[in-house]
């Protein structure tokens, strides 16, 4: 039992998995977000009650169904912005003139036959001081509209303070809940302080996406008796 | 790891017997998160009458085994016993790294046995 597993059966399970190839293993300092710890724990009965099959009382997860988000959805992604390795450490904090981020998510591994139901943007700021009134944030999709007058805002949003991450949600606005997926997803952020005040530094930001898979969805495939 | 079979045979009525799945022993630890493993189990026993009349404690057999159940006690060679398979599964969760760095929840239904029957 302890044979190299031949590459044929295990290539049929993780097919039957859902996964193209075997994953090569974590990755360096990629540490689990505390979301995915969260949602996964309330989904694992075994983990709720060791040894035990049974959910505790009252407790009733929905197939197919995402609690914490209130989603339907039986994939979710934490995605990290590709684009932070090669972004410059940004420059002081001119007053009045805070840099532009570009953020990119590689969205190369979900498949075409999956359905989105929610594409949470996470960002975090950080900066010395937080000016009175918090900053504006704006969010446009990176390379559009270059030359040809201003990019078109997917959205606004205020950032009243630093300490929780800021929350945006894409879908519908970034692009429509049924369009085709895009290879990555390229974001540019640009944060305005509401009155003369330093500017923040994008300290983290990421991409929680939740997906449903019908092909792993049994309820959805097999009428209820 | 699974629970042992009685003298080799199909050892007893249909039911589910243990079964552990660990990541580890099938080198999976690697990319899986959590959990390190899970209880599968699986289906074992025999499907004669008059267990397939009862259900063992699980859900009644189909109509069509216990024919087949009944047919095999009165001419043993005309008809095969039913078969002890899984009659109530439950999924698991698993939380993993994929080969693009995203750490991914996945639900997975059909993964444990919690029943057996004779089908």
């Amino acid at each position: 039992t302890r044979a190299p597993v031949p590459p044929g059966p295990a290539a049929a399970l993780l097919q039957a998995l859902g996964l193209r190839d075997a994953p090569q293993g974590a990755p360096r300092l990629r540490p689990v977000p505390p979301v995915m710890w969260r949602l996964f724990r309330r989904r694992d009965p075994q983990e709720t009650r060791s040894g035990s099959r049974r959910m505790s009382p009252g407790v009733t997860l929905q197939p197919c169904h995402v609690e914490e988000l209130g989603v339907a959805g039986n994939i979710v992604r934490h995605i990290p912005d590709r684009g932070a390795p090669t972004r410059a450490s940004d420059p002081a904090s001119a007053v009045g003139h805070c840099p532009e981020w570009t953020v990119v998510f590689d969205l190369s591994a979900v498949e075409s036959a999956e359905r989105p139901s929610r594409a949470r943007l996470e960002l975090r700021f950080a900066a010395a001081a937080a000016p009175e009134g918090g900053w504006e944030l704006s969010v446009s999709q990176a390379g559009q509209g270059t030359g040809a007058g201003p990019r078109p805002v997917l959205l606004r949003q205020l950032v009243p303070a630093l300490g929780p991450p800021v929350r945006a949600e894409l879908l519908g606005t970034a692009w429509a809940r049924n369009a085709s997926w895009p290879r990555s997803l390229r974001l540019a952020l640009a944060l305005r302080p509401r009155t003369p005040a330093a500017c923040a530094r994008l300290a983290e930001a990421s991409l929680l996406l939740v997906t449903l898979d019908p092909r792993l969805c049994h309820p959805l495939a097999r009428p209820r008796r | 790891d699974a629970e042992p079979v009685l003298g080799g045979g199909p050892g007893g009525a249909c039911r589910a017997r243990r079964l552990y799945v660990s990541f580890r022993e099938v080198g999976w630890h690697r990319w899986v998160i959590a959990p390190r493993g899970f209880l599968a189990n699986y289906c074992q026993g025999q499907c004669a009458l008059p267990v397939t009349l009862s259900g063992s404690g699980g859900p009644p057999a189909l109509n069509h085994a216990v024919l087949r159940a009944l047919m095999h006690a009165t001419t043993p060679g005309a008809a095969d016993l039913p078969c002890c398979v899984p009659a109530r599964l439950s999924p698991i969760s698993v939380l993993f790294f994929d080969n693009s760095d995203n750490v991914v929840l996945r639900q997975y239904e059909d993964m444990v046995v919690d029943e057996c029957g004779c089908r």
